[in-house]
Order: C-alpha cells, then sequence, then structure tokens
C-alpha cells in the first residue's frame, strides 16, 4: 500500500511554516 | 553520571516552557474564533480538534529541534513522527496533567480546567472510555512522582522508534533509543533510589500510552468521516497517512 505523501509535515521538517 | 546529567540537561533544554506553549495555542485559537462570524463559531468538539492541533505543531516543532533527531535524514523523520504523533499528544496530555492538573479536573494546554464529571456526562461512550483510560493512567504516573526529566526521556524513547517500518537509519534510532533509555534508568536510580523499580514501572506505562493513542486515533478518524473534524489540519493530514 503507497502511504500518502505527509505534504504540511514535510513542508514543516524542511522548512518553518510561518502561517502559525 | 555526570556524561549522564549532561546529556539529559540537553535534553531538558529542548523543552518548550508551558507558558510558551499555552500562549501560542490561545493566540492561535483567539484569531480563529475572530476571523470566524457570530453563527459559524467552532464548536466545542472543534475547538478541542484546534488545541490538539496546535500542540501538533508544537511537537513537531519540538522534535524538528532536537539535535539527534537532525542528524536523521528528513525520510526518516517522517516516518518516525507518522508513526507515533498521537503516543506523543497522549503522553503530553498525561504529563500535563500530572504537572499542573488535580484530581477530578482536566488541565487543558489553554491553561483552562474541565471537570472530569462534566466530560464523562456530556461524551459518547468511547470519548468517555478514552478520559477514563488516561485519567487511571494519570494517577499510575502520579503514584510514581514521574518528574521532568523521566516526562522527557519517555517522550524521546516513543520517538525513536527502531522498529518503525520503513525507517533507514535504524541502527542510528536505535543507538539513540538506548542511550536515552540508559539515561532514564540512571536518572531513576540516582535520584529515587528508594525506589528501585520506578524504571521498570515508566516504562510499563508506554504500552498503555501506544493503547490509548491507537483508540484516540480511531475516534478522530471515524469522527472525521462524520464531518466533524475541521478540515486542512495536521491532525487531519497525520490521520490521513495512517488510515491510507
Amino acid at each position: 500500500k503507497e502511504k500518502k505523501t505527509n505534504a504540511l509535515l514535510h513542508y514543516l521538517l524542511n522548512n518553518k511554516d510561518d502561517s502559525n | 553520571p555526570s556524561s549522564n546529567t549532561g546529556f539529559l540537561s540537553e535534553l531538558l533544554q529542548g523543552e518548550p516552557e508551558e507558558s510558551q506553549v499555552c500562549s501560542r495555542v490561545v493566540a492561535s485559537l483567539l484569531k480563529e474564533q475572530a476571523s470566524r462570524g457570530k453563527h459559524d463559531r467552532l464548536n466545542t468538539f472543534s475547538i478541542m480538534c484546534k488545541m490538539a492541533d496546535q500542540t501538533l505543531f508544537g511537537l513537531v516543532e519540538w522534535a524538528r529541534n532536537c539535535a539527534l533527531f537532525k542528524e536523521l535524514k528528513v525520510e526518516d523523520q517522517m516516518v518516525l513522527l507518522q508513526s507515533c504523533w498521537s503516543e506523543l499528544l497522549v503522553l503530553d496530555h498525561l504529563c500535563r496533567q500530572v504537572a499542573y492538573g488535580i484530581d477530578g479536573s482536566i488541565y487543558l494546554v489553554t491553561g483552562q480546567k474541565i471537570d472530569v464529571s462534566t466530560v464523562l456526562s456530556q461524551a459518547g461512550v468511547t470519548l468517555s472510555s478514552l478520559v477514563s483510560r488516561a485519567q487511571d493512567l494519570v494517577s499510575k504516573l502520579r503514584a510514581l512522582h514521574l518528574d521532568r526529566q523521566e516526562f522527557v526521556c519517555l517522550k524521546y524513547l516513543v520517538l525513536f522508534n527502531p522498529d518503525v517500518k520503513s525507517v533507514q537509519d535504524r541502527r542510528q534510532v536505535e543507538r539513540t533509543q538506548e542511550r536515552v533509555n540508559r539515561a532514564l534508568m540512571e536518572h531513576t536510580l540516582h535520584t529515587h533510589p528508594g525506589q528501585s523499580d520506578k524504571f521498570g514501572q515508566l516504562l510499563l506505562r508506554l504500552p498503555e500510552v501506544r493503547s490509548i493513542s491507537l483508540q484516540v486515533e480511531e475516534y478522530l478518524y471515524q469522527r472525521h468521516l462524520l464531518g466533524d473534524l475541521p478540515c486542512n489540519s495536521l491532525l487531519t493530514e497525520m490521520l490521513h497517512t495512517k488510515h491510507t
């Protein structure tokens, strides 16, 4: 089963999600 | 012990202050409510989900800032967090109760308190069972006199789990987990010599944390299927990863 990519988690771990 | 103390104090330095976490979640909730009209205010369950979502953001940030975690490739960081995010949320909740809560009441990340009896009178069967199981675990951790260093070690033991499928650098994860395990053991023996079985008792709580976290995920996923969860959140994304 292909795991869905965790776009937001990937983004957070690579960049800082400033929208918070 | 000195190397152990140094290691533990390093881990502790990565811990956010409770007041910081609280003010960040409160600010986000206030911003959210302010952006809504009078007739589409968030209901209680949605507010709790937003709290969990914001706490989750904080936990990802916490992991991301850990030097040991940074040594792993992003792919490994992702699979570890995807595997243990709900355990970290449960552990975070449990330790907040031990540190700030009082018997019979639940202390929220926003600093608000809710009577357990109020929750149980309004919650459905599944949520009531979750709350009761969590409260039982809080009582056990209080009886064990869980302290902040031990709480931090438990979080890292859960995060650095070498048994997570598709971890590439399993050896590195294992090494880190073993080091945290040693640090926890030495700390409990050093600070609680009278409680020789404290280390073992703390580790015995982890399967319970895991079991509760799986039930939390299942519960949230069912609520998600009913459309009860706020959309576009880290929480829903993490739920989806587990249930694809």
